[in-house]
């Protein structure tokens, strides 16, 4: 049974996109089948890995109104073994179309239901929002990957953040865990080392021990629409992408 | 009479708050009376000039929603001549609440018309969305400052936010108009350098001339609750707001 996994924080910037296209395209590369669901309206998922958004004929728009299933919807990426449900600027309008519908949080889980045995991963890409498109990502995972920026603002919305996370796990999800945060964007500065002290302080085992630094290679990769590992190899980028993917199997 | 500028951009993490902030300290020491409006539920400008967000009696919100009036809602900042609208969670409601409201996008426009008057610059901090919180502030706005960050997601998420802009000014605020966009976080780099000639090819004047370096400072000012030209005059990001204040107003 394939692990969904959510990767959330409604700070923005901080990395979602980037680690949920790597983290798959890390998964397809070790021979598992991965997908990525990208639930940001933004699409920088779905550019990210190559996909023109013009071309696009359904979307993660149209399975969570129900329009269409979500496997018609996944396209194949230049990956092998790598797919990916896509989004299109339609996704804005879901918040407010699905205010009055039944079942609103439970969409996206619904539409996943047939896909959990196809695939060993499921990672979501959520947008910088704790809004319904986030809780139906964290209403549909087994497990939420927090990114985090080495920076203050990011770590002072740590807190607003669990506070979802446990929402959503005693009301719509029990199930659903923290898996971990994941630190991004490191650079040796002593903002960035303090940061890191006080959230290994509080969260101790759960930070992963795989460390994001910042380089340059991760913000190049998309614009030629291709993961970091299949960019440039030899990068900390993508060495540090492969350290992470080995985590996340161990705590599968 | 004051200058209402909206600094927005739907994309995470390029300098939305941080160019807020201290275009707001820059025009306070200039000796002109500034404010800023946090109009993003993360409250991000709220803690950034000092605030402890627990200690807000009332916020944005609650003007929005028409409950208390705009004025009894500004703090004074650590800063002379620095006032800010503080936001707090309850924010993150406002979009589900006002959805079948009546003027839902000018409640913002009619809580700050008594204020015009009274600040000689009002910079409205938005969230990364185009929701209806953004939309409220460019229906109340006179300009709109875009924040682009030197990268691939950023620009590729320009068109729609410019294609927002003018469906604001044809339907909600005619007399709305970019007064620009301001280039952050630019580290030498070919893609960095490559953003800005596709950028200057396309927006040509709009562009201001000030670029905003990547430079730390500009991260680490906020733990300290202070705009970067009272944290470090002399840093590069302190010089760089400085002059962006002054084309920002040249363009008043
Ligand atoms: N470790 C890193 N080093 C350098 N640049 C990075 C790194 N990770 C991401 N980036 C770049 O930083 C920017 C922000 O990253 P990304 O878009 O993945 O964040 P996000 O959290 O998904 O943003 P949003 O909140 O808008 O969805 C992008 O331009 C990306 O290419
Ligand atoms: N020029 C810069 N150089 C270095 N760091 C910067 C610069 N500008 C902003 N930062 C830092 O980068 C992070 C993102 O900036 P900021 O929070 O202002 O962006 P934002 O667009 O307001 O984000 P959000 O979309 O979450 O509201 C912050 O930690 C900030 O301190
Ligand atoms: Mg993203
Ligand atoms: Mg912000």
């Amino acid at each position: 049974m394939g692990q969904v996994i959510a990767i959330a924080n409604q700070k923005g910037g901080v990395g979602k996109t980037t680690t949920a296209i790597n983290l798959g395209a890390c998964m397809a590369a070790a021979g598992r089948r991965a997908l990525l669901i990208d639930m940001d309206p933004q699409g920088n998922a779905t550019s990210g890995v190559g996909i023109d958004r013009n071309s696009i004929e359904h979307s993660v728009y149209e399975a969570l109104m129900g329009e269409v299933p979500l496997d018609e919807v996944i396209l194949s990426t230049s990956v092998d073994r790598l797919d990916i449900a896509p989004s299109t600027r339609d996704l804005v309008g879901a918040e407010l179309e699905l205010v009055d519908a039944d079942e609103r949080e439970f969409r996206l889980r619904a539409a996943l239901e047939p896909l959990r045995g196809v695939y060993g991963h499921i990672f979501i890409d959520c947008p910088p929002s704790l809004n319904l498109l986030t809780v139906n990502a964290l209403t549909a995972a087994d497990g939420v990957l927090v990114t985090l920026q080495c920076e203050y603002y990011a770590l002072e919305g740590l807190s607003e953040l669990l506070q979802t996370v446990s929402r959503v796990q005693e009301v719509l999800n029990p199930k659903l865990e923290l898996q971990g945060v994941l630190l991004t964007m490191f650079q040796h500065t002593n903002l960035s080392s303090q940061v890191i002290e006080d959230v290994r302080e509080h969260l101790g085992e759960k930070v992963y021990q795989t460390i994001i630094p910042r380089n340059i290679t991760l913000a190049e990769a998309p614009s030629f629409g291709q993961p970091v590992i299949f960019y440039d190899l030899r990068s900390a980028g993508a060495k540090a992408y492969l350290a992470l993917a080995r985590e996340v199997v161990s705590r599968g």
